[in-house]
């Protein structure tokens, strides 16, 4: 009946009791608090219109609507709690869902998705996002990495070199993200790792988009002459992002020596047998 | 025999962005797929080479390409077996074990021989499908440096296997 908790000694991530969807993350170290709400949604693909016959296609993200339409508003959720790990299944539909995760000592929220394979028996071809809401005031900017190196600024319908005429409101603010983006109002930071390069944007302020996955019906006419179409039932894609909040002064600490730790993540060998065959030596 | 170069070439083509982003046509995109495989190969076999000369032993080994899909024949079959955990960063860290085994309770050890917590979770699975519990055990691996943990079965059931509990929901 109450809302549903899971945390560690640094994060505690709240989740709506009526929809199953993570509604507020909490960093106790800094003591700050954060409502945020993340859903799945899919973006219409755009088959053209009046203002350009241009298809959304492997090339071209282009939307058929400037609002997407969610996965569901409410996702089936289980609880899995032990002394090792606590995770939140969130099931959105028959293709879509997500594990919530935190371990012990972790500083950031894990969220594990799996997408696909995405349905296109309405005749819609649908471009997949994952989507943070928060209340934070970011003045239309957000930020992006460049090849994980160097962080740029973003704004929203701005280029710094020219005076944009922006025509797609959607496509037109999406941005390459290889390893992480974030958005701020100065004092506290929301961060997303991602573990493959992705598309993203903030498309409101406060908001924070990354796509995850996408399935088209049409060729962009771009050279490649095929929809963005995989033969059978179609692909299934699983994928983490890392969910960091930090006060804005500490945050790129934390999100790089994280970043690190996904890039050259352990491997893992396993042998038969008992014994110990290894050693440092 | 061994050999790198295949697997080095086929890595070198991937780098086109067809190969990552979906704008190849799919016989290409199969292509890039025969090529990766091709030179996976000969690559294994070096790899083997190397991993048996570094430890001395005769046994075969063998690589498994299902990793992105939590499916193990040796965790899962095995009575007892070894993790090796290699940390590539300059620094040490933990790092969360997660193996699918079948059903049954473990006892896991750290290279000094001391036992670790561990834990057996039931996972959801879609109906009709085989359960697929995972083991999860807290590692510490050295700064570019491994551990080696050892696993044991030690029953067949595990009657305190976590299994996540749905959330009772709200009318309207």
């Amino acid at each position: 009946s109450g809302a549903l908790v899971i945390q560690n000694e640094h994060i505690r991530a709240t989740f709506n009791p009526e929809t199953g969807l993570l509604m507020q993350i909490e960093n106790i170290d800094r003591k700050l608090v954060l409502p945020v709400s993340q859903s799945f949604l899919w973006y219409n693909a755009s088959t053209g219109d009046e203002n350009s016959s241009q298809a959304s296609g492997a090339y071209i993200f282009r939307s058929y609507e400037l609002k997407p339409l969610p996965v569901s508003r409410w996702a089936q959720t289980r609880l899995l709690k032990s002394a090792l790990v606590q995770e939140v299944h969130q099931n959105f539909s028959a293709w879509c869902s997500q594990v919530v995760r935190l371990y012990p000592g972790q500083r950031h929220l894990e969220l594990e998705w799996t997408v696909g394979p995405i349905p296109t028996g309405d005749s819609w071809g649908k471009e997949v996002i994952s989507r943070f809401d928060t209340p934070l005031d970011t003045k239309g900017y957000f930020y992006t990495d460049s090849n994980g190196r160097e962080i740029l600024t973003r704004r929203r319908n701005y280029r710094p070199t020219w005076n944009l005429n922006q025509t797609e409101p959607v496509a037109g603010n999406y941005y390459p993200i290889s390893s992480r983006i974030y958005i701020t109002d100065g004092e506290k930071q929301l961060t997303v790792l991602t573990d493959r390069p992705q598309g993203g944007s903030s498309l409101q302020d406060g908001s924070l988009e990354l796509m995850v996955h996408r399935r088209l019906l049409r060729d962009d006419s771009r050279g490649v002459g095929e929809a963005l179409l995989e033969e059978g039932s179609g692909s299934r894609v699983r994928g983490r992002h890392l969910l960091l909040l930090d006060a804005v002064d500490e945050a790129a600490a934390g999100h790089r020596l994280q970043a690190e730790k996904e890039i050259l993540a352990p491997q893992l060998v396993l042998a038969p047998g008992g014994g110990v065959p290894y050693h440092p030596g | 025999l061994g050999d790198s170069a295949p697997l080095d070439e086929a890595v070198a083509v991937l780098q086109h962005h067809d190969a990552i982003t979906g704008t190849s046509r799919q016989h290409v995109a199969d292509d890039y797929a025969r090529q990766l495989a091709a030179g996976a190969g000969p690559c294994q076999v070096l790899l083997s080479n190397a991993l048996a000369r570094l430890s001395g032993s005769k046994e075969a080994f063998s690589t498994c390409p299902d990793l992105n899909i939590s499916v193990c024949a040796l965790s899962q079959n095995s009575t007892r077996f070894q993790v090796t955990i290699y940390n590539p960063l300059g620094r040490k860290v933990d790092h969360m074990v997660r193996l699918p085994v079948s059903e049954g309770s473990f006892l896991v050890k750290d290279p000094k021989g001391d036992t670790v917590p561990s834990d057996v979770l039931q996972l959801p699975q879609a109906e009709g499908d085989t359960p697929s519990p995972e083991l999860l055990f807290s590692a510490s691996v050295p700064a570019l440096g491994f551990s080696t943990y050892s696993v044991a079965r030690v029953s067949s059931r595990n009657p305190q296997a976590r299994t996540p509990q749905p959330i009772p929901k709200k009318t309207g």
